[in-house]
């Protein structure tokens, strides 16, 4: 899955997503890629997030409003994405998951369970992206 | 912060072209937050990342390979999504036209596909050698594993058409027996 967000140099943001979902599904199953707020969300006012995991579980919970929400409550974009996650984690003690946040000035942090997650940007004068690796809570 | 503009997503190694082309996008003149979105992820559908993006990867148990996405523009809070999306591989090429060519949020399924055919995009097989073998060696072990519970015959040795089995909503068990078997499958 990837999860996406862009800042325009305006301000101006956007986030997406897309997926193939998850192998052996059922026949229609759907995950949380296309679920507004759970595979990504996104408030110029305030920042996006993009996630990525078991779209079962995760759409359950909506872990990419629920940290824009944290976003707008205050907290760094790090300690957005590691609340999102421990609500499922205290659910879901076994839920493979990534979320990456990014806040409308560009800070951004990562937090995941069940697997080394990784997240990759790339801003301002840049030459390369970078890869950040986030170790799973 | 490294400043603006900036573009970020998940995962890294074959998912970082993606970054890079929307990143480059953002350079040029005229391009919005949600066309380096859709560059970017329109360059992972294209390149099948690591698999789980795009056309011939996470085949169903009838080994079709159907396709998720959204968009989302933080200026309206509009978003545009396809779920279940079959036979066509610009997934969130599909949503952007949701977004911008209806009210609604999300379409579904066969319809969702006519509604993209409909706005010029092309329907094409997206199984490839790979996911149909991968399907085979799937089916070949006995559908092992698989996503079924409370079915027969028993989803944890055999392949379907399944049945449903009764269920006590009442019973003391019935929490445990909604609970998956064993280890975590998969993921999207």
């Amino acid at each position: 899955t990837i999860s996406m967000i862009a800042l325009h140099s305006s301000g101006a943001m956007a986030a997406g997503t897309s997926t193939n979902g998850a192998g052996r599904k059922v026949p229609g199953r759907v995950g949380d890629g296309p679920i507004t707020g759970s595979g990504s969300y996104v408030d110029g006012d305030v920042g996006g997030c993009g996630a990525t995991g078991d779209g079962d579980i995760m759409m359950r919970f909506l872990p990419c409003y629920q940290a824009v929400e944290n976003l707008r409550l205050g907290m760094t974009p790090k300690r957005a994405a590691e609340d999102a996650v421990r609500r499922m984690l205290r659910k879901y003690p076994e839920v493979a998951s990534g979320i990456v946040v990014v806040n409308n000035k560009g800070e951004h942090g990562g937090a995941g369970s069940g697997w080394t997650f990784t997240y990759a940007y790339r801003g301002g004068g840049m030459n390369a992206t970078t890869v950040v690796t986030v170790p799973p809570i | 912060s490294p400043g603006l503009p900036m573009v970020i997503n998940t995962w890294g190694g074959p998912f970082t072209a993606a970054t890079d082309e929307a990143y480059l996008s953002l350079l040029k003149p005229g391009t919005s937050a949600l066309d380096a979105v859709e560059i970017g992820c329109t360059t992972c559908e294209a390149n099948q990342c690591d698999g789980s993006v795009g056309y011939g990867g996470s085949p169903d148990e009838n080994c079709e390979t159907t396709l998720d996405a959204m968009i989302m523009d933080g200026t309206t809070m509009k978003s545009g999504a396809v779920a279940a999306l079959r036979r066509v591989k610009n997934a969130i090429s599909v949503a952007r036209h949701v977004l911008e060519h209806t009210t609604h949020t999300l379409l579904a399924g066969d319809l969702a596909t006519d509604f993209a055919v409909s706005n010029g995009f092309t329907a094409e097989n997206l199984t490839t050698e790979d996911s149909a073998a991968s399907c085979a060696e799937w089916r070949a072990g006995g559908c092992q594993p698989n996503y079924r519970i409370n079915v027969t015959p028993d989803p944890a040795g055999s392949c379907g058409p399944y049945r449903p089995l009764a269920l006590n909503s009442s019973s003391a068990e019935y929490a445990g027996r909604l609970v998956p078997r064993g280890p975590p499958i998969g993921h999207d």
